[in-house]
């Protein structure tokens, strides 16, 4: 799961 | 303001707001087509949309308040179907062809050098056709795409997630308001009430014909990259992954 994990997390633009 | 006290009219605004950006390969598949040039393509297209779905769904309203093994579970689900309804959109208006992105657009004899995919481009051409025929409206479809995300596959959950009662009542809300507000949409067009009833019924069908196409493009991607035909990106692979 880890890149989809990665950019729900990041904050968004 | 919070997305339950927003107006059918205002989570229309919102998710228009959410919408994902035109998208380019940036490239030129060169002629003729072959088959692992075809599917690099068509791979290189679908790992970009994946990111801007990603910041697509966190500005759907109510959805980062879900769990993230929720998040993560709707979108592992539904990407091709909602990959699948925006190719529909961009094709509506162009009749025979799928224009998987402003600079690739495809007709179903193009597809015949990739085993396999004209009977998929077949079948996307036929629910295009018949959105076509239906006369989808932009805030149908953003609806509809919505609706798609926040429908998908909760009968396969795992028990961490059947526990997870608040996401799921959560989830549960968010559908019923975008169905409102695409009752509401239906309801704007001035047809009678019978005819509203039967364009809901007609465009949530549609739905049911997009995921089967869709689990035949999962299958199709899964067989393409284990006969080393395509290599895929670590998000597309992981996608693929767990959403089979």
């Amino acid at each position: 799961h880890t890149k989809l994990l990665q950019l729900l997390t990041t904050k968004s633009e | 303001v919070h997305h339950s006290s927003l107006t059918p009219e205002q989570l229309i605004s919102c998710i228009m707001h959410a919408e994902p950006p035109e998208i380019y390969l940036m490239e030129d598949l060169k002629r003729p087509f072959t088959e692992a040039r075809m599917m690099m393509s068509l791979t290189k297209l679908a790992n970009k949309e994946l990111f801007f779905m990603i910041s697509w769904a966190k500005k759907i309203p109510g959805f980062v308040e879900l769990s993230l093994t929720y998040q993560m579970h709707q979108l592992e689900s539904c990407w091709l179907d909602v990959l699948m309804l925006g190719l529909m959109w961009r094709s509506i208006d162009h009749p025979g062809k799928l224009i998987f992105s402003a600079d690739l657009k495809l007709n179903r004899e193009e597809g015949n050098c990739v085993k396999g995919i004209v009977i998929i481009f077949d079948k996307l051409l036929a629910a295009t056709t018949r959105f076509r025929e239906l006369n989808l409206q932009r805030e149908e479809y953003v609806c509809l795409k919505a609706m798609i995300l926040l429908n998908s596959n909760i009968c396969s959950t795992s028990p961490e997630m059947a526990e997870d009662l608040e996401s799921r009542g959560k989830l549960q809300l968010l559908l019923d308001s975008v169905t409102d507000a695409l009752v509401w949409a239906i309801s704007k067009q001035g047809l009678s009430f019978q005819l509203q009833s039967a364009r809901l019924a007609h465009l949530l069908m549609l739905l049911s014909d997009i995921r089967h196409v869709s689990g035949k493009g999962m299958k199709h991607l899964s067989d393409m990259k284990n006969n080393n035909i395509v290599q895929v990106s670590d998000l597309l692979l992981e996608m693929l992954t767990n959403g089979s």
